[in-house]
């Protein structure tokens, strides 16, 4: 599963996901599709928030949402609400994977619970940085 | 006053331990991850918007054979690529979503086609290929999501036979 989360200039923010799911999928399952609130979210009250893993539980979890919740709710920062979801309540119910994140104030976070997320990221100061492995 | 721009992309999760890919596979993950991103960074320099920089980072992604969607798709049971793909505005949180479609040749594309130019959320299967065929974007035969690496990939799941077990522990090495 790819995606991508934005902040533009003006403020707002987008995110886009997109996947063939899973290798030998039957029964035309949708189980892997970023379904809104699932794997793909985007509120400028919040965060944009794009999945990639084990997608049923991403469902169950409705992670993303849950994430923008947090921050929207609760006023938690976007890193404390994806600890909270990628290494709580999805790990907790078995889920694997994890999220890319961005606040409405430039906060990047890329967030996973596996040993890697192929992933790339701007960081503060416009430098591009991509990596594969958690210890990258 | 103008914000601060961020941007970040993924290409998928899993066990992605040091030595599963070669290091020439891995400087082409990461060229094609710096592609990607740089896509969508220059939308953003140059003032675009954050939902245009996502759909183009996001169609660098599905064109390029490393990553599960697009071209590079998985293969279903029956040997053929369902490709599923969402998109939403966080100005006015408008979505648009499409799942099981087998021709956009780039599924965000027809995502993002739904979101502007339907009154619907979400179509699926037949209905959204119906839906895409009038939207005048680049369609594709389905056999154009394969690749080699896919094919035997699906071959292996099948000879380990049975269903894929989706109980946490039982996954596939890579997924998402």
């Amino acid at each position: 599963t790819v995606g991508a989360v934005a902040l533009d200039r003006d403020g707002h923010v987008a995110a886009a996901t997109s996947t063939g799911g899973i290798t030998n999928k039957r029964y035309g399952r949708v189980g892997d599709t970023p379904l809104i609130g699932a794997g793909t979210w985007a509120d400028d009250r919040s965060a944009a928030i794009s999945a990639t893993g084990h997608g049923e539980y991403f469902i169950r979890a409705a992670v993303a949402h849950d994430i923008a919740a947090r921050c929207r709710y609760l006023g938690v920062n976007l890193h404390e609400a994806c600890q909270q979801v990628v290494h709580g309540e999805l790990k907790t119910l078995g889920g694997q994977g994890g999220v890319i994140a961005i606040a409405p104030d430039g906060e990047t976070q890329l967030s996973f619970n596996t040993p890697g997320m192929y992933r790339a990221w701007r960081d503060r100061d416009g430098r591009l940085h991509t990596a594969i492995h958690s210890e990258d | 006053m103008t914000s601060p721009i961020a941007l970040a992309i993924h290409g998928g999760a899993g066990v992605l331990t040091p030595g599963l890919l070669s290091e020439s596979d891995e400087n082409d993950v990461h060229e094609a991850l710096l592609r990607a991103i740089t896509a969508g960074h220059r939308i953003l320099e140059e003032g675009g918007s954050s939902l245009d920089a996502v759909e183009a980072c996001v169609i660098e992604l599905e064109e390029c054979p490393w990553f599960n969607a697009g071209k590079g798709a998985v293969f279903t049971h029956d040997g053929d690529h369902e490709l599923d793909a969402a998109i939403m505005d966080g100005t006015n949180c408008n979505v648009g979503a499409i799942a099981g479609a087998r021709y956009i040749r780039n599924p965000i594309r027809g995502a993002r086609a739904v979101m502007e130019k339907s009154e619907h959320a979400m179509l699926i299967s037949q209905g959204a290929d119906r839906f895409l065929a009038d939207q005048q974007l680049p369609l594709v035969s389905n056999d154009w999501f394969d690749t080699p690496l896919r094919r035997r990939q699906w071959q292996e799941q099948k000879q380990q036979g049975g269903p894929v077990n989706l109980e946490p522990g039982h996954t596939e090495k890579k997924f998402g």
